[in-house]
């Protein structure tokens, strides 16, 4: 899974 | 979503709302900084260029448009309203605010964890985030007399930091593999930066005084 790229933080 | 996450994210959105309040009801914007309002506006356009490519929950997307929205119509009113942005106290306000964008940019380029447009803005955001309450600490030191909104303002804004940090250290505890060395350092940086403030805050709240930073 592409984690880094998963920006779920405002 | 945790409770620490959440009550940041609160924090933010009061944190805005004082300042939109001082500046709407009051028509002030004394002891505001623009250059740090401009700065904020640019780093929530560069972070949330994927706000309609990304769906993550209505709640995120929500709280992206209010960020975007409250950040630009604040740097609106200082500008170009006509009663409050003669309260803008422009002589004080002096931070060469342009000096912070460039190395952000350049450092954004050079350590990111992917080199594409909106990994590198991104990043980039994060940075400038990190040091954009910069311009209104230095113009907070030269007031003389710090207004209680403006105070508050400032103070809400480090306790959102203070609850993300304890956002990710439960985050790092409760999920598998999340490890985000960029946002963390810059996020702790910026933080720190609120530790002298904080000092003084605190100070004057237990002696029932006014708030007023040494120069």
């Amino acid at each position: 899974l592409d984690k880094i790229l998963y920006h779920d933080e405002l | 979503m945790n409770i620490f996450r959440l009550a940041g994210d609160m924090t933010h959105l009061f944190s805005v709302l004082v300042l939109l309040l001082k500046i709407h009801t009051i028509k002030s914007c004394a002891g505001v900084s623009l250059k740090t309002q401009e700065l904020y506006a640019l780093v929530f356009a560069a972070r949330y260029l994927d706000i309609f490519t990304n769906y993550i929950s209505l709640y995120n997307t929500v709280m992206k448009l209010i960020f975007l929205g409250s950040s630009f119509s604040i740097v609106w009113y200082m500008r170009y309203h006509k009663i409050v942005r003669r309260s803008y106290d422009k002589d004080q306000d002096t931070f060469r605010h342009y000096f912070l964008i460039l190395p952000c940019l350049l450092l954004a380029l050079l350590i990111n964890e992917k080199f594409t447009f909106k990994e590198v803005m991104w990043t980039f955001s994060l940075y400038l985030e990190a040091v954009a309450i910069l311009p209104q600490l230095v113009l907070l030191q030269r007031t003389r007399n710090i207004d209680n909104l403006t105070g508050q303002y400032v103070f809400l804004l480090g306790a959102y930091r203070a609850l993300y940090i304890l956002n990710w250290v439960y985050r790092y505890f409760t999920e598998p593999h999340f490890v985000h060395w960029i946002t963390w350092v810059s996020g702790l940086v910026q933080t720190l930066l609120y530790a002298d403030f904080f000092y003084y805050y605190f100070q004057s709240w237990k002696n029932n005084q006014k708030l007023h930073l040494p120069a």
